[in-house]
């Protein structure tokens, strides 16, 4: 699910 | 910080969607976007399982508990529901530029203005003797404590 990926993407984003 | 991490992690992902699905915010707050999006960024959202104690006399200084079935319901730094969808000056409606322009592309007034106009009681403004200016900020004092949204 294109949504679930675009969320993961902003944690790693956020998380890094 | 747990509530920083979920808000900067919604911005992001509502950024990197709409870019990615060529889609408006307006798009991703509809029915059935914002399901999608609410599944997915469950798990990153702070204050879960909320234990609220129903012999409690008040609610948490922060509104937590106000209501035993729906605790987060008015507690601070919580989205707030809407009844018509956002319309700010920036791009992504997040709020940070307040709306600047009418339906139809005009600058909007200034609202120190209206405020002027409204408000003009002329040479004999009307005194009421019910109420004082009290009133205003006791209503903000109400308003603030409901809301404390950042």
């Amino acid at each position: 699910d294109i949504v679930s990926e675009c969320v993961a993407e902003a944690v790693g984003l956020v998380d890094r | 910080s747990s509530m920083a991490r979920s808000a900067d992690i919604s911005e992001i992902a509502s950024d990197i969607i709409t870019r990615r699905m060529s889609i408006t915010m307006g798009d991703l707050q509809g029915l059935g976007m914002s399901q999608r999006f609410a599944t997915a960024i469950d798990s990153n959202c702070a204050l879960k399982n909320i234990m609220c104690n129903p012999a409690d006399i008040y609610r948490k200084p922060n509104g937590v508990c106000n209501n035993l079935k729906n605790p987060m319901w008015g507690s601070s730094i919580t989205a707030q529901p809407r009844f018509i969808p956002p319309h700010y000056g920036d791009g992504k409606n997040i709020g940070i530029i307040p709306r600047y322009l009418s339906v139809s592309g005009e600058p909007l007034p200034n609202p120190r203005h209206i405020s002027n106009s409204v408000h003009n009681g002329g040479i004999s403004p009307p005194r009421g003797c019910q109420f004082t200016v009290l009133l205003t900020f006791f209503g903000q004092f109400v308003d603030h404590d409901v809301i404390s949204t950042p």
